[in-house]
C-alpha cells in the first residue's frame, strides 16, 4: 500500500480545509523558508500517532491554526491520510482505501478509521498491520536528524533492534 | 525474544554492506555491524563502522558531515528492509551531501521506489527533487497575520525523464 | 564591570534590528533583544524575538530552520559590530537556506567584507559561493590509506561581477 | 588585519607541508564531502589556541596526519597562520606581517610568534590586540552549529553578553 492524499483541516499553518496529493511513488515537497513544509511532515507524523514533543510544540492546542500568535481560529484541527492499496493510483474513493483520522478536541485527541471513532490501542494496531510502526522511528526522519542516526552509541543501536524484532 | 532479535541483527548487518556498496555507488566501500559481545549481542552494545570507498578503517566520529550522512541512510534503509514501512517521510536529508552523493542518493531511492517503497522527501535543492515523479509546491499566502500554507502539484512523469538527460 | 556589560548590550540591540532587516531584505522585518529583568539585566537572562517580513510576534522555536539560521546570523552579525573580530569562519552556514536567503546573505557578507571584516566560508553550494572574490578547492588524492587533502586557488576577482549577472 | 594565508604541516589529512591561500576579503572554501574542507577550519581554530574537543578529536595527538588509522606519519604537526595589514593584499613578507604558529610537540603544544616561542598566554595576549577572542566565541561558526546561536536560552546570552564586555 501507499499513502495516497492527505486531509487538513487547521492544522498548523494549514488554514482551512485543504486536501494534499496526490503522492506518488516518489514524491518532493519543495517550497521557501517558512512556508510550511515540515509543517507538512508534521501532520503526517501527528495522524499516525506520534507524540507532541516530536512535533515541535509544547502542547496540542499549539497545532491548531493560529495559536502561536495567540489567535487559534477553532478548537479543533484534524488530520487525515487516505492510504491504500498499488494499482489504484488514481482511483478515488475505492472502497479498500483506508482513511486514518486524528482530531485535536479540547485537550486531547479523537482517533476514527474511515469515519468510526476508536480506541488509540486498536488505531495503533490497524497500522502495525500495514507496517507501520511509530515507535520503530524507522521510517520518519526530521530535519537536521538524518546524522545522529549513524551516532547512535553502541546502546542505543542495540535498543533500535529491540524495538525492530 | 532473544531468536527475533538475533533475526532482525542478522538480516540487517547482512544487507547493510551491500546497501552502503550502492549508495556510495562504489564495490570497494564497507560498511558493517558488530556486537560487542558475540555470544549474546542483546546484553552490550552494537558498533557500526563504514569505509568510505579509497579509505581505512577509521573510527565513525571522524567522518565528515557528508560521511555521516551516507552512512545513516545506510543504516536507515537497511533497518527498514527487515521491517519494511510501506512509505518514507525524509525532511532535507540532503543538506551535507556534494552534489555527487544527492545524484546517489536520489538514484537509490529512485529504484527503490519502483519495487520496494513509497518516498516523500523535503528539499532545498533541484538536483535532489529534479528526481521524483512529483511535485507538492507549498508557498504561503500573502497578508494574513501568521503564515498561511498553500500547496500546488506537479506531476512530472509526464515530461522525459531527467536522469537519461543528467547521466 | 555592569557598565561595560550594559555598553555591550545597549550596542548590540540597537544594531542588531538593521542587522535583520538588512539580512531579510525587508524593512517589516523586526528582531529585538530584552533583559528580563530591566533594572540589573546582568543577574537574569535576556530574549530574542525575530518577527520574519509579513508575519506576528512567535516564540522562537516557532520558526522553520531556515528562519533560525538568518536570526542566528543576525545576532553574530550585531555581536561582531561591538566585539569586531578580524575575520570569520564560517562553515556550510547555507545548509537550511532557501536560494533567496542565500542570495541576500551572500549580498550581506559581500558588502561587508569591504568595509568591515573579512569572511571564510565552507559552502557546497554555487549559488553562495558565486559571490566570493576567491575560490579554495580542496581535493582528496587518491590511492593513500587515509585521506589526503590538495589545494587549489582560483581568483574570481578577475571576471565581471556575477552579481550583476545574477541580479 | 586580515588572515593572508595558512600554511600547514602534516595537520589532520593535510600531508606535508602546504601553504593555503592566499586568502581574499571574501573567500570559498568549495569541494566534495570528505576532501579536507572542515579540517582547515580545524586548522584556523587550532592555531587561534581553540581546545581539542572543537577540532572532533579526542586528544592532540590525533591530529597529526595519519593518526586515526593509527599511522601517524610524524610525531609533530604545525599549523603557521600570516596575519597582514590591508593594502599589502599581495605583498610577501612585508614586515608588518605576524606570523602565529602553533606545533603539536608530545602531548602537548607549543607556541611562536614570529618564529619566537612564546608563553600560551602571550600568544593570546597578542591575538586579543588584533580582536581574535577565542573565548568570545564570536567569530568561527562550526559545522552544523549556526541554527543553535539563535537558539541560546536566555541565561546563555547573558553569559555570551559577559564574554565580549
Ligand atoms: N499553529 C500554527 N499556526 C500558524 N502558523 C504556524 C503554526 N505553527 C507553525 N506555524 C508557522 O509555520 C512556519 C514554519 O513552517 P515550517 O517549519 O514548516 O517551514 P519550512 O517550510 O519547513 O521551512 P524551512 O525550509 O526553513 O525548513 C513558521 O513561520 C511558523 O510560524
Ligand atoms: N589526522 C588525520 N589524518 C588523515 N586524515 C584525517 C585526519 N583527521 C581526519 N581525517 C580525514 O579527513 C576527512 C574529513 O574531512 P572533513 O571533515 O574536513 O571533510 P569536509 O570536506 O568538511 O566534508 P563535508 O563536505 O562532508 O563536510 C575524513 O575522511 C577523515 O577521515
Ligand atoms: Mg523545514
Ligand atoms: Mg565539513
Amino acid at each position: 500500500g501507499f499513502l495516497k492524499r492527505l486531509e487538513l483541516e487547521n492544522f498548523k499553518s494549514y488554514k482551512g480545509f485543504q486536501v494534499i496529493g496526490p503522492f506518488k511513488r516518489f514524491t518532493a515537497i519543495i517550497g521557501p523558508n517558512g512556508a510550511g513544509k515540515s509543517n507538512l511532515m508534521d501532520a503526517i507524523s501527528f495522524v499516525l500517532g506520534e507524540k507532541t514533543q516530536h512535533l515541535r510544540v509544547r502542547n496540542l492546542k499549539d497545532l491548531i491554526h493560529g495559536a502561536p500568535i495567540g489567535k487559534p481560529v477553532a478548537s479543533r484541527a484534524k488530520v487525515t491520510a487516505v492510504y491504500g492499496e498499488e494499482g489504484d493510483e488514481e482511483g478515488e474513493g475505492r472502497e479498500e482505501d483506508i482513511h486514518f483520522t486524528r482530531i485535536i478536541v479540547g485537550s486531547g485527541t479523537e482517533y476514527r478509521i474511515n469515519g468510526k471513532i476508536v480506541s488509540p490501542s486498536d488505531y495503533q494496531h490497524k497500522l502495525e498491520t500495514l507496517g507501520i510502526l511509530i515507535k520503530a522511528k524507522n521510517f520518519l526522519v526530521f530535519q537536521g536528524a538524518v546524522e545522529s542516526i549513524a551516532m547512535k552509541t553502541p546502546k542505543e543501536r542495540t535498543h533500535l533492534f529491540e524495538e525492530i524484532s | 525474544r532473544y531468536d527475533r532479535f538475533q533475526d532482525a541483527f542478522e538480516h540487517v548487518s547482512t544487507i547493510i554492506d551491500d546497501i552502503y556498496k550502492k549508495l556510495s555507488n562504489n564495490t570497494s566501500a564497507q560498511a558493517f555491524l558488530g556486537p560487542e559481545n558475540a555470544e549474546e549481542p542483546y546484553l552490550e552494545g552494537i558498533s557500526y563502522n563504514c569505509i568510505a570507498p579509497g579509505k581505512r578503517f577509521r573510527p565513525m566520529d571522524n567522518l565528515s558531515g557528508g560521511e555521516k550522512t551516507v552512512a545513516a541512510l545506510a543504516l536507515l534503509f537497511s533497518i527498514h528492509s527487515y521491517q519494511p514501512a510501506p512509505f518514507f517521510v525524509l525532511d532535507e536529508i540532503d543538506a551535507a551531501l556534494d552534489n555527487t552523493n544527492i545524484n546517489r542518493v536520489a538514484r537509490y531511492i529512485m529504484q527503490e521506489t519502483t519495487t520496494s517503497f513509497q518516498c516523500i522527501v523535503i528539499s532545498l535543492k533541484e538536483e535532489f527533487y529534479c528526481h521524483t515523479d512529483a511535485l507538492i509546491g507549498i508557498y504561503s499566502e500573502a497578508g494574513g497575520e501568521c503564515t498561511v500554507s498553500r500547496t500546488l502539484t506537479h506531476d512530472l512523469t509526464q515530461y522525459p525523464s531527467t536522469i537519461s538527460a543528467a547521466s
